[in-house]
Parts: structure tokens; sequence; C-alpha cells
């Protein structure tokens, strides 16, 4: 069951999920669900405001508030969930 | 619970709904029968009452979609967000959306509910048995005309109950032909098709012709799913092609090979690598009972809660005896009153705190009940010279007081990541649990009442505390002579524990020690991917294990393989 060589990666057509940075996945998640504003999301969030914005996130989730891309919260951004935002309209 | 900027609600009770489309996931029926449980959620705790309408504009318009679906939100293929709705209020307003790239369900898996035969559209029976062989998907075999069918009942040789499965051939949904099965082959913009196509359409559906010619008379309409079919990737709907071959390699089952995320799939024609034709292996799927009563929350202008229980907390997990939590009632009576449905009973509180999908509580989580001390402490000798990193297997494994427990001829090893201690032992099976055989082949702790249970050949043991029963002979907790040993256990929370032996498995109910109606189950129908010869199956940190040789497989509680490595290295740690 384990193979010689590294798993090689492949892009799947019409897999819209793809392979993306954990970065990328919390900028685009906190964006989504209403965590960050439009504008700071196209300047890249600084590390202050992605901190803050993780901690809100964590605390609207029942997370442990660490401000940090922590395993928990890595598994929550990824876990299958309702589309509708959780801040703002 | 929170409610929508303004308190957005509706300006009447008695609402109305209609479904425009449906997923092929799900028979027609079953769909519809969801979505009214998931209204009825709603209206047992307020005056509300709700319609289904077959046509003009309801309140609450219900559509499946992929992707882009026509409200400037788009899907996002599987998984990640199952699906939205609106607050309250005209138009777009209030209406549910589900994403179709998912894979419905009642939340356990697929449903095939056949139609006509003489079952009286009872849902199919995984494995059943027909002319001697045992089948765990529909079949065409014994007839001419390519209908697949499955029995309603584990065997069609002894009860001869059966109906038919989905399938183009049978009938098709929407459309303009009221059901009418496609016709093979049929011609569409000059070009004859024999099979179902999504060709001429943007929503990825897959549809036919249901007379020779739809250039000339314009009849249509939508192939439901095969039980076969695979979900999303760019072949929604197709069956698995096995063998198949990927990256110069054949594989002959689902695999993640490729896949970041670990999820399974499949090629759907017999080489990946050049035709790149896919999809996902049909899992458990999402329960459209669960994800729609969410929803239909927010319809009625509820927006996210952060109690963990709560069914509008927005992430989902799986609930099999579902129940509303005070903060969605205290939000929707705040709403709109009680009206005169029953005085809600708060359910017992659910001790877990973590939103996976097990129902309650399982394996490793802490609970707050003192632990229990391990039967006799005082005699116990430890001979380190017994190294637990040069045995090649274990008789068994599993987690007691929090600590993994390696088993082997008499002897046994624990391994706390928690401590960090690494491996401690070897410590005399004798000296802890006397009067056991030195060579157990399973074990597990109760998370409730934290007693433990051991199986050796057809016979097992319970120690709690200091006290012992046994042995006793595994008939009595119901397991017939099919099993000669028992070769693992999964907390399964509440009092269940699953019981694996060969290829099935049972679910036995710890309290009244006796195994529940409907089992033995192929376990290759639910833990998909893991070696059916396992020598070891234990729950560790909220994942399954599954061990054969020095190897691991790990399965998330979604039933998807995530990793498999060394039992030696990964689990034990070893140098």
């Amino acid at each position: 069951p384990l193979q010689s060589k590294p798993q090689a990666l492949v892009t799947f057509p019409g897999d819209l999920v793809g392979t993306r940075s954990d970065l990328e996945l919390a900028e685009s998640y906190l964006l989504r669900f209403g965590y960050t504003a439009e504008a700071e999301a196209r300047t890249g969030l600084r590390q202050l405001s992605l901190g803050k914005a993780l901690r809100r996130m964590q605390k609207q989730l029942g997370l442990e508030e660490t401000g940090q891309l922590d395993a928990d919260t890595l598994e929550a951004m990824r876990a299958p969930r309702c589309g509708v935002p959780d801040v703002g309209t | 619970f929170l409610t929508f900027e303004g308190d957005l609600k509706w300006d009447h009770m008695d609402l109305t709904y209609r479904v425009m489309n449906y997923s092929p996931d799900l028979d027609r029926a079953v769909i519809d029968d969801a979505f009214k449980r998931a209204f009825k959620v709603w209206s047992d705790v307020t005056p509300l009452t709700f319609t289904q309408i077959y046509s003009g504009e309801a309140d609450i318009m219900i559509m499946f979609g992929s992707g882009e679906h026509g409200d400037g939100y788009p899907f996002d293929g599987k998984d990640g967000l199952l699906a939205h709705a609106f607050p309250p209020g005209q138009g777009i307003q209030g209406d549910a959306h589900f994403d179709d790239d998912e894979f419905w369900t009642l939340g356990t898996g697929l449903v095939v509910k056949t139609r006509q035969g003489n079952a009286e559209g009872a849902d199919c029976h995984f494995p059943f048995t027909f002319e001697g062989r045992s089948y765990s998907h529909c079949t065409t075999e014994g007839r001419k005309d390519g209908l697949p069918w499955c029995a309603t009942t584990p065997s069609y040789d002894r009860d001869k109950k059966y109906g038919f499965c989905p399938s183009e051939l049978l009938y098709t949904n929407g459309g303009n032909s009221d059901g009418a099965p496609c016709i093979f082959p049929f011609i569409f913009e000059g070009i004859s098709y024999d099979s179902c196509t999504t060709v001429g359409r943007s929503d990825g559906y897959r549809w036919c012709a249901t007379t020779p010619n739809f250039d000339q008379d314009k009849k249509y309409g939508f192939c439901p799913n095969r039980d076969t079919a695979v979900i999303g990737g760019n072949s929604q709907g197709d069956p698995c092609t096995f063998p198949f071959t990927f990256l110069g390699q054949s594989y002959s089952a689902c695999t993640s090979q490729g896949r970041q995320d670990g999820k399974l799939w499949c090629a759907t024609t017999s080489n990946y690598d050049t035709d790149k034709k896919w999809g996902f292996c049909p899992d458990r799927g999402y329960s459209i009972f669960l994800v729609a009563a969410h929803e239909f929350g927010h319809s009625l202008g509820l927006d996210h809660s952060s109690v963990r229980q709560a069914l509008m907390y927005p992430m989902y997990s799986y609930i099999q005896d579902f129940q509303l939590d005070p903060d969605d009632i205290q939000g929707i009576q705040y709403l709109y009153g009680r009206g005169s449905g029953p005085e809600p009973t708060i359910p017992a509180p659910i001790p877990t705190e973590d939103p996976q999908p097990l129902p309650t509580e399982a394996g490793s989580t802490s609970t707050t009940e003192e632990e229990m001390p391990e039967p006799t402490t005082e005699a116990i000798t430890v001979d380190p010279r017994q190294d637990a990193c040069v045995e090649k297997n274990f008789d068994a494994i599993t987690e007691i007081n929090g600590e993994l427990h390696f088993f082997k001829d008499g002897k046994y090893w624990t391994h706390s990541s928690f401590w960090k201690s690494g491996i401690q032992g070897a410590f005399s099976v004798a000296d802890t649990w006397p009067s056991l055989p030195a060579a157990i082949d399973a074990a597990f702790q109760d998370v409730l009442t934290k007693r433990v249970f051991f199986f050796a050949g057809r016979q097992f043991w319970v120690f709690s505390g200091k006290s012992m029963v046994g042995p006793r002979g595994i008939e009595k907790l119901g397991i017939g002579k099919e099993a000669s040993r028992i070769s693992g256990a999964l907390q399964r929370g509440r009092g269940k524990v699953l019981l694996f032996s060969g290829e099935s498995y049972w679910r036995l109910d710890v309290k009244v020690q006796r195994v529940d109606k409907g089992y033995p189950r192929a376990t290759d129908d639910v833990f998909t991917g893991v070696p059916l010869d396992a020598r070891n199956v234990f729950l560790y940190q909220d994942k399954y294990y599954f061990c054969r040789g020095n190897f691991y497989w790990r399965m998330t509680p979604r039933y998807q393989v995530d990793r498999v490595g060394y039992v030696k290295y990964d689990i034990l740690q070893c140098p």
C-alpha cells in the first residue's frame, strides 16, 4: 500500500477545489463567510488582521481562540457547511 | 441564536413551498418526504404551516444546482458548501438552494429505492443473494432486457422480493415526458446518442430523449443516477470503470491516489491518462433532511448559531436521532411564537464537543467521569527487555483509559501520545487481568461505563474494576456461528460498539449486551478501501484504524481512507 516514490498530485479536470495552500484556504474562507472585508482580501491579509479575523471566526464556531491557523481551525475550514455567511448580510 | 438584521420574518403563518427540480441522487419521493419532515421540524414548535405546491410562485422555492446556478452565489463542487438559503421576503428571499455536486442521501450512504417489482417500492437490501451469489449493487443478471434490479431482503433466493433500480431505462425525472424512460439511440442535432448526455446543457445534468428523434419531437427527460454512479468530477452520473489506468498503474477499486484531500475517486473509462474522465466514489453522502432543516431555518429568519449542537450551527454533522436544540427553539419562537405544538422537551445533553459527524461522543474524547483504575495494579511486573518494536504484529490493539494498549502473547505495552512517555511495558496480561487467556483477539473499553471487554475465539470476558464476568460465549451476544473470532471493535457512542469478524460487522448494544437487528452487515459496504481481513480494528483519536501485517489504514469518520502507514513507526513511534 505504500508507494516507493513520492505520491504525484494531479489536478483533475472539473475539480473546483484543486490544491490550495493553508493561507489561501484561510483567506478565501474568511472572506466568503464575512470575517474579512473585500478590500482586505484584495490587498492580502496582514498578519494582524488575519489574526483578528481568525479569532472572530474561532469564537463564532466555538473553537479555541488562538488567532492562529492551527489544526482545528484548518479542519473547520475544510468541513462541509452551509454557504450562508456567518457575519454580515 | 441569531436572527437576520431587522428580525426579518414572514408576515403570514401559512407558508407554501415548491420543489423546482430534483437531484438525480435520490428518488423523487424520498426527497419530497425529506423536505416535508424538514419543515415539520419547525412547524412542530411554532404556529407555522407549510404546504407544497406544484406550480406558480411559492414563498419558499427550492432547487438543486451546481456551480453558478443563477443567483450569483456559486457552489464549489463536492463537499465544502452544501447549500444556502435567503432570509424571508419577496422573490429570491426565502428560497433554498442545494449543491447538486454533493452526494445527497439520508446521511448513511446510498439510498436505492426500487420501483415496480413486487416489493412496493422498498429500498434495495445490500448485500443480497441471488442464485447463490452475493450482490452489493444492482444487477442485470437473470434478465434479458438489461433493467438493473435488486432484492429488497437479504436473500432473493429465499424471499423472492425484488424491485427495479433507478435507471434511465425505467424512468426519467422532470423534462416534458411525464417520467417516460429514455429511448436509445436518439437523434439530437443530427447526432445519434445511445446513452444519457450533458451535451447541450450548461448545468451538467444528464438527459435523454424519450422518442427516437429529439430534433423532431422535442420530448426529453433527466436521467436518474444509477447506484454505481460517480459524484461530481467531470462525469457526474456515469459508472466507475474497473480496472482503469492512472499514471500508468492499473486500479480495480476506488483510490485516493493523485489527490491531496484523501477523497476516493475512479475513472469512468478504462484509461484516465488518455480520457481524463473521472468522478468521486459514493460515500455516506449528506442527509438532505438535516441540511434542508437547517436551510429552512434560514428561510424562516434564523441566522447561524454558535451553539455546536444547534441545528443552525453552520457546520454539517450527521445526527441519527435528530432533535431541535433549545437554542433553535428559542430562536424560532422569538420570531413566531410557540403555536399549539407539544411542550418541547429539552433533549438529553449530548456530551460531545466535537462537530465531527459521529452522532455522539466516541472513544478517545475525554469525559468528565473519573478514570477507572486498571483492575489490579499492586503486583504488576514490567519486563523492559521485551520490546514492542520487534513485534511483527499484535493480537489486539485498543485504547483503555486514554492509552493505546498493544497485546501480544500474554504481554502488553501501553503508549500515550498525551504524556509523551513513549512505550511503557511489557506488562503481563495475567497480572492486570487475571484469568484472561494469553492470546486474545480483540478488546474495547465501553466509554460510558469504563468496562473493558476482551475477546478470544468465540468467548468474551468483561472487566469492571476488579470484578470480572466470563468467559461467556459470543452467541450470548447474538453473534452467529459464522464468526469464529472477533478481530476488532469500534466504539460508536450512545452505548453502541461495532464488532468486526471476517468480512462482516455487528452492532453491539453494550447495555443489554445483544447485537442489534439487521446485522451482520458487509464491512465493504461502509468501510470501503480498508483490508477486509484486518487483524486489528480500533478507534483512536476519533479515527478508525484497520491493521494488516505491519501496515495500518486510517479512516475518517466520513469513511474515507486518509492515511496508510506503518503501525511501528506512525503509531508506536519506534525509532
